[in-house]
């Protein structure tokens, strides 16, 4: 069973998942900027920008997180991000709730001068996502152990990150156990999602780098996270 | 260097 303690681990983390979400009136821009390329690219790199902010804001409240080593912050968050945003960004293209305009958000990542070669996996494990229809709690842990991968570039303190990380994992299982007994396989397949998200990072530095032959200019914030010069 | 706006954010009030 899910201890008390567990059950308030989950409760924060749920709660912070919860309340950050990206602006509705950046969403809402989905709809109402014209349809070129062009506009494409830079409403995706304000909602990417505006991806990073809530991301940094859900860490931050990731229980003993701000307790870690500065530098290592730092390192957790960079390795992390773009996993996380693509994590969030599946959950959001599959939840495909209303005000999320999801049809406007996937017909303009299409249509942003990606390279298709990128495209294709991106869109793939959206929709593997999307089949192990996640629940709010399971979506919320998967991003903070998504964070607190602790074998990240240049993190120090690996074993901090682990001691953070652990108590999630545990509860994930739980929860999987218990709101899934009829797929005993099921947080393997969740775990399963992380690693193609190491997939896609290695994808994601690619994509940059054929936006950039194409002279897009990221913001300053995604140029830091994403190391871009 | 240029002041790190990760850095910003992390030591800005959590919920800000």
């Amino acid at each position: 069973a899910i201890t008390k303690d567990q059950q308030v681990l989950m409760k924060v983390i749920v709660e912070a998942y919860n309340r950050h979400q990206i602006p509705q009136d950046m969403a809402k821009k989905l709809l109402q900027e014209q349809y070129s390329a062009e506009e494409n690219f830079l409403l995706l790199t304000e909602m990417a920008t505006s991806q990073v902010q809530v991301l940094v804001e859900f860490t931050k409240n990731i229980p003993g997180f701000l307790s870690l080593d500065h530098e290592d912050q730092i390192a957790l968050l960079k390795g992390s991000a773009v996993e996380a945003m693509f994590l969030r960004s599946a959950q959001v293209l599959s939840s495909k709730k209303p005000n999320c305009h999801t049809d406007a958000l996937e017909e303009r990542i299409r249509k942003s001068g990606m390279s298709e070669e990128f495209m294709t996996p991106m869109f793939n494990f959206y929709k593997s996502i999307g089949k192990l229809h996640m629940m709010q709690e399971e979506q919320a842990l998967l991003t903070a152990i998504t964070i607190l991968t602790p074998d990240r570039p240049y993190v120090k303190d690996q074993q901090a990150v682990e001691r953070l990380q652990e108590p999630m994992l545990d509860v994930l299982r739980k929860l999987c156990a218990l709101q899934h007994p009829q797929e005993p396989q099921y947080f393997a397949h969740l775990l399963g999602r992380l690693t193609e998200l190491r997939t896609l990072n290695h994808y994601h530095a690619e994509m940059l780098t054929s936006w950039r032959v194409n002279d897009h200019k990221f913001t300053p914030l995604l140029c830091e996270i994403w190391d871009v010069q | 260097e240029e002041p790190s706006l990760l850095k910003k954010l992390l030591l800005a009030p959590a919920n800000s």
